[in-house]
């Protein structure tokens, strides 16, 4: 219905704007539906306005912010009506290493209420998990998954980079 | 409602019963490129009823069924099984576990079973509508995807709000 | 004319091949014209077989191994015309830390006869090049260019992983 | 041919003067989200005639001018110079060194230099044809594009092979 479309809009919005801002330290995001449309036909628009920098239209934002930005909008939906279980596929490959650091901080907001399968090449995302499973193909071409502990995780199965002096 | 495991036989890359347990939290999956992550991912969809082998991945269904190695030749046929426990008062099953499994053979077609009972497609659709985990949802980024959120146009976005009305 | 597109087509798909082989550590590659079609209009189709592994259409891949792949078809086509100069805007994202030095390999091979700018997050990419340059927003929203040694990298442009025990 | 340097003044986050020189063999760009990285790139490909705003993540050409930030304003004019070093023999120009300029005012169109007489987009268009740098270049790799190449429909995938014949 109309109204539950509408109430279900203003909440993600406001979720939005709010999750936003602790991803990026600041700055700030909006929602809007296409004027003039039927709210149950609208399409929905999305700005975003990176600390310091101009409000402007998702396109010119880089690789990273984007990716930040649509983390946001994920968790915002969550919270309007939270899956009890989530699978992110290495949402973490674009961002650098103080925005793994604010994804994972929001990440960690939802532990209690959602259960997540997070995909991933970064060591930081792996350190702050509550278990890992590493898969191998020990014999090409066969899967097969293994329980591990942070310190049993073979290193090739990371990417390198390295945190703040 | 929480994700107890994932039993996979027979699909994409797992030609042996592997099975994922999970704990409350985060999970985190790794593994070097091409070992099966998204895989896992791709058998927690296709188990709840994803009827399209492209966003699997494949060309057709049969792509999904196990198709052998250098040593080990292909199996003819695919079964996924996921458990969820706490399910009383969350979904309208008997009892505090589901089972929701899916096979299919290389004919093609599929068969859904609740708890080991034979069920419709329509029925598992229906079991999961309210739970956020239907079609469109937001709680499966798969690999890449992460910005198609912030990318897509602005009434493809609308289906992610719709689920979560 | 049509004999020279042939020509290049043939030679692109013999490096290929051989980039392919290097990359992956094995396994083969294809590259196929449209069955039927006049070779001015034909589709070109790639095949990809990494190693111990069935040979399959490429979106079977996955997102590591079709980055590698598509690494491997760039340098290919380099081949059959090198242009001076090239830009590979983070295509090391997707690639666990062996496929990073698979690539970094590729890559010193043709130093002496390409310039590159390779933009990255990964440690290994920045080790291995010849010269660093550290892009800043010191104001808001202004980019800054700086020329850096190594150790002069501050860490958080960097992602972190680990390299093989 | 060698690539000397590229000078970018109010092309997109870059309102001052400034010059990337570039050396022999890979230099590595690195730097935070949103710091600017991949807008160097884009500044390659701008001067060097790229007509689509879409292209380069803007919606109307405009969008790429330098647009302010919370305490500089925006300017009225983007310029980037490409200069190229030992193209005697390779292009067909007096001298040994050649310098590309494209400039645009708000209102949209663009002047194109070379060696700071202007010439028209055709021309320089016609001086890049032979090198690998033209329209449809592979030797420009966008981020998150690395897979494009290999999840391009077969008939788009043509283009490149065009450019290397
Ligand atoms: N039907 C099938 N039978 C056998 N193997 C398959 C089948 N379908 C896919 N595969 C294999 O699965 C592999 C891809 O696995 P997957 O996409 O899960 O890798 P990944 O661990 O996510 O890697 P990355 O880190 O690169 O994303 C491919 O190499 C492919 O050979
Ligand atoms: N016309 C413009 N005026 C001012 N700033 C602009 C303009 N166009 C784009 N930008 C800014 O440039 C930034 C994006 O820069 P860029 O895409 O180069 O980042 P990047 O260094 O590649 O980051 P990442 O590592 O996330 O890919 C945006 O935050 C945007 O605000
Ligand atoms: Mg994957
Ligand atoms: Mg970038």
């Amino acid at each position: 219905s109309r109204e539950k479309f509408v109430a279900t809009f203003e909440l993600v919005r406001e979720e939005f704007q709010r999750i936003f801002r602790e991803a990026f330290g600041g700055g700030q995001a909006d929602l809007k539906l296409q004027a003039g449309a039927d709210p149950l036909d609208a399409g929905i628009y999305v700005y975003a306005q990176p600390p310091g920098k101009k409000m402007e239209h998702l396109s010119l934002l880089s690789g990273g912010e984007k990716a930040l930005a649509a983390i946001a909008l994920i968790f915002a939906l969550f919270n309007a009506r939270p899956a009890p279980f989530a699978i992110l596929d290495e949402v973490d490959a674009p961002l650098d290493e103080n925005n793994i650091g604010r994804f994972l901080k929001i990440l960690a907001r939802y532990r209690d209420a959602v259960q997540f399968m997070v995909i991933t090449h970064a060591r930081r995302t792996m350190e702050e998990s509550d278990a890992i499973y590493g898969v191998t193909m020990e014999r090409r071409g066969i899967s097969k998954v293994l329980s591990l502990k942070m310190q049993e995780v073979p290193l090739e199965f990371m990417e390198v980079a390295a945190a703040t002096p | 409602m929480r994700l107890r495991t994932i039993d996979i036989f027979g699909f994409k890359s797992f030609p042996h019963r592997t099975r994922v347990e999970f704990g409350p939290g985060v999970s985190a999956v790794v593994g070097p490129n091409g070992c099966g992550k998204s895989n896992v991912a791709d058998a927690f969809r296709w188990a709840l009823g994803e009827q399209s082998a492209k966003a699997l991945r494949g060309d057709v269904m049969e792509d999904l069924i196990f198709n052998g190695t250098a040593d080990t030749p292909p199996l003819s046929m695919a079964e996924v099984s996921i458990t969820f426990g706490d399910v009383s008062g969350y979904l309208p099953v008997d009892g505090d576990e589901l089972v929701v499994t899916r096979r299919m053979y290389r004919s093609g077609e599929s068969h859904y079973f609740v708890n080991r009972q034979p069920v419709r497609l329509k029925d598992v659709r229906d079991l999961f509508a309210d739970t956020g985990l239907g079609k469109a949802s937001y709680a499966v980024v798969e690999q890449g995807m992460v910005e198609s959120i912030v990318k897509a146009k602005a009434d493809e976005r609308r289906a992610f709000f719709e689920e979560a009305a």
